[in-house]
C-alpha cells in the first residue's frame, strides 16, 4: 500500500544515517506487558561497561517507560503516537536529533506494545527482535505470525513463571521454528537474570561483526 | 474519520438486528494472551445451564480458539482478518447469518488480542468488556487508556499468580477508576475458578434487566 511504500523510504533514509553514525539498531517488540522496558534494563546494566547505549520509547501516551530507563543513565527519548498503535519510521526521524548518534554504539527502539503491527513497519533498524512472556501461551506462533516471522531473535521472558504454568515450551519453540528456521531464541527471567548473559553476549558479538 | 463513520452505520445495523432477536451481546477485548477463550470457557460452563450463549471469534488467522469454543458445545464462528489487529462492524455482519441469533440469549464476540485499536471499534454490542492479567503490570491504565474508558467492566485474571508477582493491585484499580469511575472490576482466575462466580453473576443481572 502506499502507507507502506512511504514508509520504506523513510526507513532508508534512517537507514543511512544510523549506517553513516556506525550505529547498530534493535526494534524491540512484543504484546503489551511481555517486559520489554525490563529486558532493556536489565540488559543496559550489562552492556553499559563496553558499550555507549541509547534508547527511543514508543508509547500511546505516558513517559513511564523512559523515566525507568532514564534511571540507568542512558540517553532515551520518549514518542507519543497519540493512538497509533505501531512505530513507523517517520516518528523515529523526527526524534533523531534529539539523540547524540555519533557518540552511540547501539540504539534500542522500544516499539508500542502490540503483538500484531509493529511488524509491518521497518523504520530503518538492523533487526527486529520480539519477547514474548510465557504467560501468554503456546499458541502465539499460529495464531499471530507475521511478528515471529519478521524478527531475527525471540526472547522468551519470565521465565522463572514456569513452575506455576502449565505452558508447552517445546511446542513454543517448535511452532516458532516452523515460521523462522533461523530465528535465535533465548530463554530468560528479567526477575532472576537467567539467561540475560546468553542475551548480551549474542548482541555484543553481533555488534563486533558489524562494526 | 471516513472508515469510522462507515464502521458507525453497520455497527447501527447490527444493533437494530440484536435488539429484535433480543439477544444481548459482549465484546471481549485484551492483549494477546490475557485469557479471554479462558474466561469465555469457564463463563459458558457456568452459563449453560441458564442462558443460550453463542460466541464469534475473531483472530488475525487460525481456529484454536473456536475449536476451543466448539468443546463446549455452543454455537461459534470463527473470523480471520488477514492482518487487520482489531474486529470491525462489517466483519461482524457478514457472519452473523451463519448463526442461531433467534435461539441465542447472550453472543460473545472475542476481539483480535490488542490493547489498543479493538476498543475504536464499536461493532454493534451492548457492552465492552476488557480482561488485564495480573502479569502486564500495573501501569497499562496509563499507557493504553483507551479500552480501560471504552470498558463497561474490567476483569482481572489469573490472580493464582499474585503470590509470584509484585504487581501493585491498588493501584492498578485506582488507575483503572481514574479513567472510567463506573467500570465493575472483577478479580478472577481461569484457572482456580476464583472470582467467576459473581463475574457471571454480574452477566446474568445484565442479561435479565434488558430482557
Ligand atoms: N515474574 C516476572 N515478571 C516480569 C519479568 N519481566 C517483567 N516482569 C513484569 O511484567 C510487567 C510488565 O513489564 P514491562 O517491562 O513494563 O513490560 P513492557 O513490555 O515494557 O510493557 P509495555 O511497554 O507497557 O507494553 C511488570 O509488572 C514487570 O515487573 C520477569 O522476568 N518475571
Ligand atoms: N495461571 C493462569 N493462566 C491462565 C489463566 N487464564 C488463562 N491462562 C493461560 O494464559 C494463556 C493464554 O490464555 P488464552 O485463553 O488463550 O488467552 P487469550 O486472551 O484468549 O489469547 P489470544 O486469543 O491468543 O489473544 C494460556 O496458556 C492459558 O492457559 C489463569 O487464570 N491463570
Ligand atoms: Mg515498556
Ligand atoms: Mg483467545
Amino acid at each position: 500500500t502506499r502507507i507502506l511504500e512511504a514508509n520504506e523510504r523513510i526507513a532508508t533514509e534512517n537507514r543511512r544515517l544510523f549506517k553513516e553514525k556506525g550505529l547498530f539498531v534493535v526494534n524491540l517488540m512484543s504484546g503489551p506487558g511481555a517486559g520489554k522496558t525490563s529486558l532493556l534494563v536489565r540488559t543496559i546494566e550489562l552492556l553499559k561497561p563496553h558499550l555507549r547505549v541509547g534508547v527511543i520509547e514508543g508509547d500511546i501516551t505516558g513517559t513511564e517507560d523512559a523515566e525507568r530507563i532514564q534511571s540507568t543513565g542512558v540517553p532515551v527519548v520518549q514518542i507519543n503516537t497519540g493512538g497509533a498503535c505501531h512505530l513507523d519510521a517517520n516518528m523515529i526521524q523526527e526524534v533523531l536529533p534529539e539523540l547524540p548518534l555519533g557518540e552511540l554504539d547501539l540504539l534500542f527502539i522500544e516499539n508500542v506494545g502490540n503483538l500484531v503491527c509493529p511488524a509491518e513497519f521497518n523504520v530503518g533498524e538492523d533487526m527486529k527482535v520480539m519477547l514474548l512472556s510465557v504467560t501468554e501461551g503456546e499458541d502465539k506462533p499460529l495464531k499471530y505470525p507475521l511478528m515471529f516471522q519478521q524478527s531475527k531473535a525471540l526472547v522468551i521472558n519470565k521465565i522463572d513463571l514456569l513452575p506455576h504454568l502449565d505452558i508447552d515450551m517445546e511446542s513454543l519453540k517448535e511452532r516458532a521454528r516452523a515460521l523462522n528456521r533461523d530465528m535465535e531464541i533465548f530463554e530468560v527471567s528479567c526477575k532472576t537474570s537467567e539467561g540475560l548473559e546468553s542475551w548480551t553476549t549474542y548482541l555484543t558479538g553481533l555488534i563486533n561483526s558489524t562494526h
